[in-house]
């Protein structure tokens, strides 16, 4: 990525932005 | 029930979206993959509210000069402005041969009677790549006004960065790539250039063997 960036692991999201959700 | 669960306004909802590749020749659903889906035909009470992202944090990701989202989202209204998550499904057995359509489709309602522009642009480290406009007109059915986007032809550019994120060997690798990777979708009325809907777009790929999975948060500015 370009050097200016922040890794979006490194910003503020919420916990499930991370957890792929089960399927229903 | 679909107020604070999904994605749309009072003005207009989301209804489907939905991006696949297809064996031509046989429309039925055993040919067809999905890649990316969100189906929002039957809302419920029981749904979860949607949680919120803040705007701020995915500025870079998306076009930033004339017409990007912070000037998007400062002209509002801030109702209408979505992210999703997807978890894209790579696994398709179909055989990527001639004759395989990739194609996008969506489905709108409103209460009103419009004439509706969608602009569709994808992103590479936040600098717009390809955009797409396509203008809809309402259809009314069952009391509401249906604007129906079907089976638009997926541009080249995606074609070939789906076949060359296939390539890669290992998933990490694909999320390194798709980090990078967004699509924005801006819904406006024609007639009077007033925002409808925004909708940001961010991917990883799917770990599950039950198709591609999503979440949708409201875009705020706290």
């Amino acid at each position: 990525g370009r050097p200016d960036q922040v890794p979006m692991r490194k910003r503020h999201l919420p916990a499930s932005f991370w957890e792929e959700p089960r399927p229903s | 029930a679909w107020q604070g669960r999904s994605i749309g306004t009072p003005k207009l909802r989301l209804v489907e979206f939905l991006a696949f590749m297809e064996q031509q020749g046989e429309p039925d659903a055993y040919n067809k993959h999905l890649y990316v889906h969100i189906s929002q035909s039957n809302p419920s009470y029981s749904d979860a509210l949607l949680e919120s992202v803040d705007v701020r944090q995915i500025y870079d990701k998306f076009p930033e000069k004339k017409g990007g989202l912070k000037e998007l989202y400062e002209k509002g209204p801030p109702n209408a402005f979505f992210l999703v998550k997807f978890w894209a499904d790579l696994n398709t057995s179909i055989q990527d041969e001639p004759g395989v359509f990739y194609g996008v489709s969506s489905q709108y309602e409103s209460p009103e009677n419009m004439t509706i522009t969608c602009s569709s642009k994808v992103c590479s480290f936040g600098k717009q790549v390809v955009e797409k406009v396509e203008t809809e007109y309402a259809r009314f059915e069952n009391g509401r006004f249906l604007y129906r986007i079907h089976r638009s032809p997926m541009c080249e550019y995606l074609i070939n960065f789906i076949h060359k994120l296939k390539q890669l060997p290992e998933k990490y690798m694909m999320n390194s790539v798709l980090e990078n990777f967004t699509i924005l979708q801006v819904v406006t009325n024609r007639d009077t250039q007033e925002l409808l809907l925004c909708i940001a777009y961010v991917f990883e790929v799917s770990t599950s063997e039950h198709g591609a999975q999503h979440h949708i948060y409201r875009l705020v500015k706290d």
